[in-house]
């Protein structure tokens, strides 16, 4: 297996029900 | 046929390209608008989750932590859009479980962790992805599926509910044990049964129709495994708690025609292969309350082996059914009050619960066993029935 050459960055995730408000206050933005 | 010019698989490296502009289309043409009884019963079982998948690989190969972000949200939020608008739909809600498991299944697989990457090919593991640790995305899947699940437990229930009763307890298959109503009158056998009613054989065809869809969207055979466990504890629960209820199931021949139902799902069982499943066992109180109908309650022995053999019912339970027995031709007597009497007296040390009903609500926890797979992410195509031609394979 090939070696990795530096580790990965770790992509901070919001909760699914942040997730979800994020996505609803945007639906609502949307004309 | 496929949308690309074609090329030697060995060329492509798993990974679509696509424009940020073009984010919405790919949820909408993927997500929002895919029928799983239309163009997707033709798709390879989890096409939509590898393609996201391959998606995110060309995101993560670009190193643009933005691209992925957005595509990782916009994917959950259209499974929950599509969930909101059709989640009544078993096929809707099987399709997207399996594929939120195998995308969860494919971030896991080509994370670049030696512990999911133990059955990888060479090429397999030249596909890890190289710039994100995408763990916490792997966290809110994983809820996301556990959703998922319980709102595929909630469909299955409504579906099955109004048969079970119908099917498990009144209708009846066997000819000439009861005795309520003249060999004359009583009804035909399941196959002519009454327009209407529901018979062992309709809940019997509704679990064939819910497993082959299962297995059509290549659901991990796990999952299925836990979805029929949860389907039985209802048929189960429903059906014993019923019985609990009415005077007229609580009679000898009703004991046998419960004993003779539970052999058939059973039977179902076996010819699924599902035997390993915890299904059968969630069938267990009511199994012995069809027993207790059937035994002879009479003697202290009696007693002493009514109460060994009916560990997984609740004293009120065996207590009820007792007191609810009702005979119904002249072989057959009513259970006297000093054998009930006994039997308490004997269930004294049991320190269960003084619990009559059964939970029919109760959803066991759901797992998802890591379930690699071998299909090869640079031999995977587009159909153009997707309508995806704006993503390129590379």
């Amino acid at each position: 297996p090939p070696q990795r050459q530096r580790p990965r960055v770790l992509l901070k995730a919001p909760t699914l029900a942040e997730m979800e408000e994020m996505f609803v206050s945007e639906e609502d933005d949307s004309p | 046929h496929p949308v690309n010019i074609p090329r030697k698989e060995k060329d492509f490296q798993g990974m679509l390209e696509y424009k940020k502009e073009d984010e919405p289309k790919l949820i909408k043409n993927l997500i929002l608008d895919l029928k799983p009884r239309g163009v997707a019963v033709n798709l390879i079982p989890g096409l939509p989750a590898y393609i996201l998948f391959m998606c995110v690989r060309h995101a993560d190969y670009l190193n643009d932590d933005q691209k992925v972000r957005s595509l990782l949200t916009s994917t959950i939020n259209g499974i929950k859009k599509i969930l909101k608008k059709r989640g009544d739909d078993f096929e809707t809600v099987s399709f997207w479980l399996s594929n939120t498991c195998r995308f969860l299944h494919c971030l896991k697989q080509y994370s670049g962790e030696e512990g999911f990457m133990k059955h990888n090919t060479t090429r397999q593991n030249e596909h890890c992805l190289t710039n994100f640790d995408l763990a916490e995305y792997r966290q809110v899947l994983s809820d996301l599926a556990i959703q998922i699940y319980q709102q595929l437990v909630r469909v299955l229930e409504n579906i099955l509910q109004p048969m079970i009763v119908s099917g498990m307890l009144e209708h009846e298959t066997i000819q000439g044990v009861s005795g309520v109503k003249p060999t004359g009158l009583r009804k035909r056998t399941s196959s002519i049964a009454d327009e209407g009613t529901y018979t062992l054989d309709s809940i019997l065809r509704q679990l064939n129709t819910f497993h082959s869809i299962m297995c059509q969207h290549g659901m991990d055979p796990e999952l299925i495994k836990q979805v029929v466990k949860q389907m039985f504890y209802i048929i189960g629960a429903v059906t014993l708690n019923n019985l609990l209820l009415r005077k007229d199931m609580c009679s000898w021949s009703k004991g046998m025609q419960i004993r003779y139902n539970v052999s058939q799902l059973e039977e179902w069982l076996r010819d699924k292969n599902l035997m390993t499943s915890g299904a059968k066992e969630t069938l267990e109180p009511l199994i012995q309350a069809a027993q207790l109908l059937q035994v002879k309650k009479k003697t202290e022995e009696d007693a002493g082996a009514i109460c060994s053999m009916c560990h997984a019912l609740t004293t009120a339970q065996i207590v009820k059914v007792l007191n609810l027995y009702t005979p119904v031709n002249e072989f057959e007597e009513r259970v006297s009050v000093s054998f009930i009497r006994t039997i308490q007296l004997r269930m004294r040390d049991r320190k269960d619960s003084p619990q009559l009903l059964m939970d029919a609500k109760h959803i066991f926890p759901v797992t998802f066993p890591f379930s690699p797979s071998s299909l090869a992410l640079e031999t995977i195509q587009i159909p153009a029935s997707l309508g995806l031609g704006f993503i390129t394979r590379v």
